[in-house]
C-alpha cells in the first residue's frame, strides 16, 4: 500500500506471532513484540486459533534463520489467502530484552525496526535513527522514536492532524516592534513581529536567505539554524526537505527566538534563552526544566548568554556574553577557576557572537553573528585571514541575488 | 578480498555486498580488472551509508562494521532521500 500510495481503509490489521526462541522466551517475546505493535490499531490473534479455524490473518511473525542474520521482514498483503511471506523476526544472535549496551540486541528494538520496514520505511543512512541497518544500544526503557524516523514514518503517513499548520491563510499584519529583552535586540535589529504573529506574509515560513538568526548550532554532524519559532537542518550546506520547521513542534515547551544551543557529551541537546535553559533528550523535555541560568553555575551571566560551545578534544564547554567567556565543567557542574575571561583570547573574534561550533576534525571553531561568520584556528588562537565572510552565501548555499531580496513577492524554493 | 579468515567466522565480503543492496549481482561476471574497480566502489557504497570514513578499501573499520549483527532486509544506497522513505 505505502508503495503504491493507496489508502487502507480499514481500521484494523490483524496479526499473529507463530512462535519465539527459546532464549527470550515465550512470555518475553509476546510482550517485546505487542509493545513494538501496540501503537497501532492492530488486532493479534492467537496462532493456534488462526491456524485451526482458518481465520485469516494478514501478517504472521515467525523466526526464521536466513543467511545467519538478524531480521528480515517481508509483508505480502494477499486479501485472497493467507499472508504469503513472513514477517519474521531471526534470533541468531544473542537477543534479550532491556539489555545493557553492547551485550546483545535487544528483541524490541528489532521488533520497531522490523515493523518499520512492515510500514514501509527502507533503511536509513543516518546512524542515529532505528531504522539504520545496524543495531545499535537505545534505551528502551522510555523509548521515543528516533527524529529522523519520525521524519521517515510522517512523510508516507502524513503529520498527525493535530500538527497540521492551519489551512486558512495567516493574517498578513504590519510588522511591529516587541518590547523584548531578548539579546537580538541590542543589536538594533529590524522591527520584530508580535510574538505570536509570523514575520512575513503569506505562509509565515521565513527564508533562509533572508538571515537575521537567533543562533546556530552542529548537531550530529549536522546545522541546525534558530529564527524566531522556526528552525532549519542543514547538511552539505543544502536545507534539509521538509525545513524551516516549527521548534515546539520538535521540542515541546521550548520558547521562540533562543538565545544559544548546544549537544552535551550526553548527547542531549541544552537551549538557553534569557535566565532560563532547557534540557531535551531527543525530543523529549527533561522533567524539571526550564532552570534557571544560576543552578548551572553560579559565575554564569545572570541574564543569558549569547552563544554555548562545546569543545570536544579537551571536552570542555565555552559560554560567552558580551566580551568574555566562560570554561564550563560539565562534570563538576561549575564553570572553572579564572573565568570569566576577555573575549580578547579569541583573537579576531566581535563581542556577543550569536553561535559556536567545531569543525568536525578539531582544527577551527566556526564563530557566528548577523550575516557573517569567523574561522578561528585553534592552534593559532586567531582567525584565518579573509574573514568573516558571509554566511548565507557560504552554509546557506544562498546566491547573492538572493540574499536580502526574498520576502519581496519572488520566494523561490529555499524555504 | 573475498575472505577474512583472521576471526573464526570467514566474513564473504562479496556475498555480504550482495546481499545488502551494494553489490548487483551481474556487476561482478566481468574482466578482473574491472572486478576490483567495482568491489571497491560497492565498498565505498557501504562506508558512505553507514557513515564511516569512505577509503574503498576493506580496513578494519569496514570490516567489524560489516561483523556487527545487522538487518537482513538490504539497504538502497543509491536511492535519493525522498525514496529512501518508500518501500
Amino acid at each position: 500500500f505505502a508503495l503504491t500510495g493507496q489508502k487502507w481503509r480499514d481500521r484494523k490489521i490483524s496479526y499473529s506471532i507463530s512462535n519465539f526462541t527459546p532464549k527470550v522466551g515465550e512470555k518475553d517475546t509476546q510482550r517485546a513484540i505487542r509493545r513494538a505493535f501496540g501503537s497501532l490499531s492492530w488486532l493479534e490473534n492467537l496462532c493456534s486459533a488462526s491456524a485451526e479455524d482458518g481465520m485469516k490473518v494478514l501478517v504472521l511473525l515467525g523466526h526464521l534463520v536466513l543467511l545467519g542474520h538478524l531480521g528480515h521482514a517481508n509483508i505480502c498483503y494477499c486479501p485472497c489467502c493467507w499472508a504469503e511471506e513472513l514477517s519474521s523476526i531471526t534470533p541468531v544472535e544473542q537477543q534479550g530484552l532491556k539489555l545493557p549496551p553492547s551485550s546483545g540486541n535487544d528483541l524490541f528494538l528489532v521488533a520497531v525496526h522490523e515493523l518499520g520496514h512492515a510500514l514501509g520505511l527502507e533503511h536509513s543512512n543516518d546512524p542515529s535513527a532505528i531504522m539504520a541497518p545496524f543495531y545499535q544500544y537505545m534505551d528502551t526503557h522510555n523509548f521515543k522514536l528516533p527524529l529522523d524516523d519520525l521524519q521517515g514514518i510522517q512523510k508516507i503517513y502524513g503529520v498527525p492532524t493535530a500538527m497540521m499548520e492551519p489551512t486558512r491563510p495567516l493574517p498578513t499584519l504590519p510588522t511591529r516592534r516587541t518590547p523584548s529583552t531578548s539579546k537580538h535586540d541590542r543589536h538594533s535589529r529590524p522591527p520584530r513581529p508580535p510574538a505570536d504573529r509570523p514575520a512575513l506574509p503569506g505562509n509565515g515560513r521565513p527564508n533562509i536567505c533572508d538571515g537575521n538568526f537567533n543562533t546556530v548550532a552542529f548537531f550530529r554532524r549536522e546545522m541546525f539554524v534558530f529564527k524566531d519559532r522556526w528552525f532549519w537542518r542543514l547538511r552539505n550546506n543544502k536545507v534539509q526537505e521538509g525545513y524551516p520547521m516549527q521548534i515546539d513542534q520538535f521540542w515541546k515547551g521550548l520558547p521562540p527566538r533562543i538565545d544559544a544551543t548546544y549537544e552535551r557529551p550526553d548527547g542531549k541537546f541544552v537551549f538557553f534563552k534569557g535566565d532560563k535553559y532547557w534540557v531535551f533528550k531527543e525530543v523529549t523535555a527533561e522533567p524539571g526544566y526550564p532552570r534557571s541560568l544560576v543552578e548551572m553555575g553560579s559565575t554564569l551571566p545572570k541574564d543569558g548568554i549569547d552563544t554555548a560551545l562545546r569543545w570536544e578534544p579537551v571536552g570542555k564547554t565555552y559560554f560567552f556574553k558580551g566580551d568574555q567567556y566562560w570554561r564550563y565543567n560539565e562534570e563538576k557542574h561549575t564553570t572553572d577557576p579564572g573565568y570569566p575571561k576577555p573575549m580578547a583570547v579569541w583573537k579576531g573574534i566581535p563581542d556577543a557572537p550569536q553561535g559556536a561550533f567545531i569543525s568536525r576534525e578539531g582544527h577551527y571553531t566556526y564563530f557566528y553573528r548577523g550575516k557573517e561568520y569567523w574561522k578561528f584556528d585553534n592552534q593559532k588562537l586567531a582567525v584565518e585571514p579573509g574573514y568573516p565572510k558571509s554566511v548565507l552565501r557560504d552554509w546557506m548555499g544562498c546566491d547573492q541575488s538572493e540574499v536580502g531580496r526574498s520576502g519581496k513577492g519572488n520566494r523561490g524554493d529555499r524555504q | 578480498v573475498v575472505s577474512v579468515c583472521a576471526e573464526d567466522r570467514t566474513l564473504m565480503v562479496e556475498t555480504w555486498l550482495k546481499t545488502y543492496g551494494y553489490l548487483l549481482p551481474h556487476a561482478i561476471r566481468t574482466s578482473d580488472l574491472w572486478q576490483e574497480t567495482v568491489l571497491q566502489a560497492a565498498v565505498a557504497s557501504m562506508q558512505r551509508f553507514y557513515g564511516i570514513p569512505v577509503t574503498g578499501r576493506l580496513d578494519q573499520t569496514t570490516v567489524e562494521w560489516m561483523r556487527k549483527p545487522r538487518c537482513g532486509v538490504p539497504d538502497h544506497p543509491h536511492a535519493s532521500r525522498h525514496q529512501r522513505k518508500r518501500r
